[in-house]
């Protein structure tokens, strides 16, 4: 599992 | 990008629009708190900062402009032109306690401590909280109008569906951000007893009328 690194979300 | 995201960010538009709408059509912003619609766009314009530094995709940076943008516009419309329709004596919860909380908090918890991330995490911390002064400003006078119901339902479905979004995309990208989840369960969570007046209620064709 990766922790996300970009805000791809609103 | 999956269909409980889509829906979520299609649902927060829809209450947005139909905020701005009522308050336009009916010249008046009684029963809406003006204090939660400026942490919103607190919210909005401390986590949409990035549309200078990252690109995601357009229809991110489309939405991310017209949430700025509409509550920005949101505030305007309650605190200049409609002044005299803001229901101040009701709109009494102290931000002040939401917000240095949440200041607070993204110093101590973040994934970076970077100006932009600390501004982004400050956002999700204080979204979660933001609707309590509209939720005091219905539990102090006791009833919402059904557009203001309307309303409250769609922004909080939002979330809820977002929540799904999370689930998905763990299973199925192995993707997540635990601020955003811990965040996203608080904020649906504070929806739940309006929920459920909406479901049994409104719905019903009745008004949303608190027991006395």
């Amino acid at each position: 599992d990766i922790e996300a690194e970009e805000h791809d979300e609103l | 990008m999956n269909i409980f995201r889509i829906i979520g960010d299609l649902s927060h538009l829809l209450a947005i629009i139909i905020l701005l709408r009522k308050i336009w059509k009916t010249r008046s912003c009684a029963g809406i708190s003006g204090k939660s619609q400026i942490l919103f766009a607190l919210v909005y314009t401390t986590r949409y900062l990035d549309l200078v530094t990252t690109y995601v995709s357009l229809y991110n940076t489309v939405m991310k402009i017209i949430f700025i943008a509409v509550s920005i516009a949101t505030c305007y419309l309650i605190y200049m032109k409609f002044k005299a329709t803001y229901d101040h004596n009701h709109d009494t919860f102290r931000i002040e306690f939401l917000l240095a909380p949440a200041v607070i908090l993204a110093l101590l918890i973040n994934h970076d401590f970077t100006f932009l991330e600390i501004l982004w995490t400050f956002s999700i911390y204080l979204e979660s909280v933001a609707i309590l002064p509209q939720l005091f400003m219905v539990s102090k006078t006791g009833e919402a109008e059904s557009i203001t119901s309307h309303y409250l339902f769609a922004l909080g479905s939002y979330r809820a569906l977002y929540i799904l979004n999370w689930i998905y995309r763990y299973h199925n990208e192995e993707i997540y951000d635990l601020i955003a989840i811990v965040a996203g369960i608080v904020q649906t969570a504070l929806y739940c007893d309006f929920f459920y007046l909406y479901i049994t209620k409104v719905l019903r064709g009745k008004k949303l009328q608190l027991p006395a």
